[in-house]
């Protein structure tokens, strides 16, 4: 218990400082491999062309991989490795912060470490919680995994360009993303073929912190 | 490091128990819907030609629904439900089975929860251990997830029919894979095309205790 409430007073600390800077911060989980980079890779230039700026912090436990690949598209991104450890929590966010100037940043996304169970029992100081799955997953995660959706503002069903070559039921899918939480707002895209980014880039966008 | 030491004396009680009964064990990991569940649905029915009996023990965080499709096909499988825990440990598999009588059981493969990172940390008592991966979910896992493969020994590529929708470079999969740990066994398998699915088949059911 006083990992959590330690982890809470950090997050609210981390919230302050994001809220000073007028920063609009993001926190997206989801299991290894459903396009949480793929997605802000689609974001970034969006961003761009909207005057937003995008800052990323990336969590992994291993390699810089994640925002390298984010870099190479001129996003400014910061690498957080953990070495074992499943998720990020407040004190790893605060740490990767240390030295970084957040004025002047519109929108913060922290794509946490690949995992569907650990990370959604940390606050990192976000202000939206961002669920992803991948119709090549299988629709049941919303009932195995109740607290990834539970705990969840938005989710993104990615990977629809897939669904020909997959058993998956999109309808069936988000009636158990409902069930788990009846606010979810659901987004379908595809990084492949373009589906549904505009849509959800657009209704981020226009979030304020 | 309690937790370990602790867990580590209920493996090598549960591993005396296994060998008394004469069952191979195997513990499967992945991330999330690789691919575990359907696997052993293709596995199930060669082990009934082969007159070799399977018991599976499944892990999830929440639902009955693994058990019950294996239950469908008639294959004798436990279901456990951590309720939050992000892995199985020895002590749960041990309550698993304190009613079930294994003698007799030639293979028991064990299910972990779907969860790329805090299962390989937790030995269960079995003798192999399967790392599953998918060819959705990109090819730089296991340079980012390096302990699952290093504490594996047989690598299973599942997915292979999605190939030509993906950016997956199987060479280079691989490659990395080997290089987190050279003993690795690889296979590639479909489980909608059943590309691979004997080849692995019989490799496993050779196994003895
Ligand atoms: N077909 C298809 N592939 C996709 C899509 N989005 C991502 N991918 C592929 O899925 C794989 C994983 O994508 P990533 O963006 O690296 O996933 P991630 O969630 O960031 O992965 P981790 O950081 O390791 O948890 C890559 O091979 C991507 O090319 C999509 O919409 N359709
Ligand atoms: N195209 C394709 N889909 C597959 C293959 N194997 C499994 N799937 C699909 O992938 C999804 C997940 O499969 P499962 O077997 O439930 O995966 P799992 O690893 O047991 O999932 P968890 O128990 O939740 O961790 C399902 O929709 C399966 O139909 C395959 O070889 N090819
Ligand atoms: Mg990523
Ligand atoms: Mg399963
Ligand atoms: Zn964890
Ligand atoms: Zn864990």
């Amino acid at each position: 218990k006083n990992v959590y409430n330690r982890n809470q007073e950090l997050a609210e600390e981390n919230r302050r400082r994001f809220q000073q800077a007028g920063a609009y911060v993001v926190n997206m989980i989801s299991s290894p491999g459903s396009g949480k980079t793929s997605l802000i890779e689609r974001l970034a230039p969006r961003c761009v062309a909207a005057g937003r700026r995008l800052f990323v912090i990336e969590g992994d436990v291993e390699t810089e991989r994640d925002a390298d690949r984010l870099r190479r598209l001129g996003v400014e991104a910061v690498q957080i490795q953990t070495h074992g450890a499943c998720h990020l929590d407040a004190a790893a966010v605060a740490r990767a912060l240390a030295g970084a100037e957040l004025a002047g940043v519109d929108l913060l996304i922290i794509e946490n470490v690949g995992n569907l169970i650990c990370p959604t029992g940390f606050d990192l100081g976000e202000q939206l919680r961002i669920v992803v799955a991948s119709t090549a997953e299988g629709d049941d995660k919303p009932l195995k995994y109740p607290a990834a959706y539970h705990k969840a503002d938005v989710c993104i069903l990615n990977k629809m360009d897939l669904l020909a070559w997959v058993d998956f039921d999109v309808e069936r899918f988000e009636a158990a993303a409902r069930r788990a939480n009846a606010q979810l707002q659901l987004f379908r895209t595809s990084c492949r073929t373009g589906e549904g980014i505009d849509a959800w880039c657009d209704w981020l966008m226009q979030r304020r912190a």
